[in-house]
This record gives C-alpha cells, sequence and structure tokens, in this order.
C-alpha cells in the first residue's frame, strides 16, 4: 500500500509538474511578446 | 518429510531440513518492494523539487511579466499606441484567454483579477453604422466624443480598423473599434469595449442598430432626432416588432456573426 500511494502522490507531482511547465512557457512568451512591444 | 530419528547434533543436519524456498521467495519480494519504494520515494523528491523550482520560477516570471505589463499601459496611455496592436496582432485570441486563465488560477499571480476580466467581458457591444462608401473618415456618431489612437488593416478585411479612446480617458475607459462592414460596405461596424461612466452628448445623427453580444440579442434601435414623417414611424414600428420577435433576433444575430454564409456553403 506505501508503494501504490507513493506512485498516486509521484503521478501528482508529475501532472503538477507537467501543469507548471505549461504555464512558464505561456508566461514567457507573452512576456517575450511584451518586450518585443516595447523595443 | 523430517525423520524423527534424525540426530540434531549431525553436522548435516540443516541439509537435511526441508527448504524453506516460501519464506525466501516473500523475504526477496520484501527486499525488492522496499527497494521500488527507496526509488519511488527518491523520484517523488526529485518531482517535489522539480516543482518547487518551477513555481518559484513561475513567480519571479509573473512577477515581471506584471510590472512590464503595467510599464506598457502607462507608455500606452501617454503615448499615441501603435502599442495597442499588442492585444489585437500578437497575442492570439487563444493565448489570452489561456493567459487571462492563468492569471486568475489559483497558482497563478496574477495582475488582474477575475471580476475584471469578466467586466470587460461582460460589457462588449457591437453597433451597426450606414454609412457612405465613399466616406473614409471611420468617424460614427454615436453620442459619445472619441479621441482616435491607432489604425491598421486587418486580414479579414480591406477596409482598415480605427481604434478610439473615450474622449474623458482615463477617468472613462471605454473603447471602440470601428471597421467597414466586410459584408455589407454600406455599413460601418463599431465594437465597444466597457460602459461609459458619464453621460453621452447625444449628438446621435444616424440610425444605428446596437447588438449586445452578452445578450446575443437585439439591443436597441436608435432613430433620428428629427423623425417625424409618417413613414418614419412606419419604419420604427416595423423594425421594433421584427425586434421583439425571438426568432427574428435570433436569425439577425447568426446572419451578422456569419452563421449564415457557413450553412449556406455546406
Amino acid at each position: 500500500s506505501t508503494t501504490s500511494a507513493l506512485v498516486d502522490e509521484l503521478k501528482r507531482v508529475n501532472a503538477e509538474n507537467k501543469k507548471l511547465t505549461e504555464m512558464l512557457t505561456l508566461m514567457c512568451d507573452n512576456y517575450n511578446v511584451l518586450k518585443n512591444q516595447l523595443m | 518429510s523430517l525423520d524423527p530419528n534424525t540426530n540434531p547434533f549431525d553436522l548435516h543436519f540443516a541439509t537435511k531440513l526441508p527448504k524453506r524456498e516460501v519464506s525466501d521467495s516473500a523475504s526477496a519480494k520484501f527486499l525488492v518492494k522496499d527497494e521500488k519504494a527507496n526509488t519511488l520515494q527518491d523520484e517523488l523528491n526529485r518531482a517535489n523539487s522539480e516543482n518547487k523550482k518551477l513555481t518559484e520560477m513561475l513567480a519571479r516570471v509573473s512577477e515581471s511579466y506584471c510590472a512590464l505589463h503595467k510599464y506598457l499601459e502607462e507608455f500606452q496611455s501617454r503615448k499615441s499606441p501603435e502599442n495597442e496592436s499588442f492585444q489585437n496582432e500578437h497575442l492570439t485570441r487563444k493565448r489570452k484567454q489561456d493567459l487571462d486563465e492563468f492569471v486568475s488560477s489559483p497558482i497563478g499571480l496574477g495582475c488582474r483579477t477575475t471580476e475584471s476580466i469578466s467586466s470587460d467581458k461582460a460589457t462588449v457591444s457591437i453597433a451597426y453604422y450606414p454609412a457612405d462608401k465613399s466616406d473614409l473618415s471611420l468617424t460614427v456618431k454615436d453620442g459619445y466624443q472619441w479621441r482616435k489612437y491607432g489604425q491598421k488593416i486587418t486580414k479579414d478585411n480591406p477596409s482598415p480598423r480605427a481604434y478610439f479612446r473615450c474622449s474623458f480617458s482615463p477617468s472613462c475607459s471605454v473603447k471602440k473599434k470601428v471597421q467597414r462592414s466586410a459584408e455589407d460596405p454600406s455599413f460601418l461596424v463599431a465594437t465597444y469595449e466597457g460602459t461609459h461612466n458619464h453621460a453621452g452628448s447625444n449628438a446621435g445623427g444616424s440610425r444605428t442598430v446596437k447588438l449586445d453580444l452578452v445578450q446575443g440579442g437585439l439591443g436597441q434601435v436608435e432613430g433620428k432626432k428629427e423623425r417625424g414623417t409618417v413613414r418614419e414611424v412606419l419604419m420604427q414600428q416595423m423594425a421594433s416588432s421584427l425586434t421583439s420577435d425571438p426568432n427574428f433576433t435570433a436569425a439577425l444575430a447568426a446572419a451578422i456573426s456569419g452563421r449564415l454564409v457557413e450553412q449556406s456553403r455546406t
């Protein structure tokens, strides 16, 4: 049961990491668009 | 199967004991399970550490983005803004939507509130103004004073699109875009964002048909000040009876949004 709990937690954290990475990519893209506007 | 006569002091006693295969394999399984749990724990620690780093990076980028966005807004309000195209040209609708969702998400450290986003969306409306084809000024008489701050050519329409701010800006944040209709060039299409926080000059000199996008239906028909002829009155009555017909309203909304064109193609 410990192993399965670990697996579940790992899945959850990995999914959160994926979402965070997507958000970061989006944020960086938009940040660069803004930056280019000012240049 | 152990022989009861076996001497327990025999040096080879151990070899004569039945093999404990079951318990050996269980122990091996425990070991394997333990190793797997350790590996998983290591992996979890690594993922958690990555998660923490990503969250910190996101917070930093969000702060920078908000600072830059604020700066750009100030820059736009001070200088005449070719930068307005930022919202329309460089960010696609999808990405803007993603960004709005992000900044209002619990993780996102956004610079806008959900209320402001929804209130922005809640006050978008479109009005159609009859206009002479030779008139290239893109000005419409809607009862308010406006300051033009930009113009651009869009891919979907050969006529340029002009951008206006309410003359009471920045205390009134209403903006509008005006462009000749691609479907019917005898009309100018004005898209309004926001609601005026002051009264207009009521200088309406032309007939308009205004569509409230939030309600999805026909809003109001505004007439000329100097309407007075019987023909005009009859037309007004016809228009008001038509607009009270939900089928007509739906058909008109569909036609304007281009759905009828699509349907006729298919």
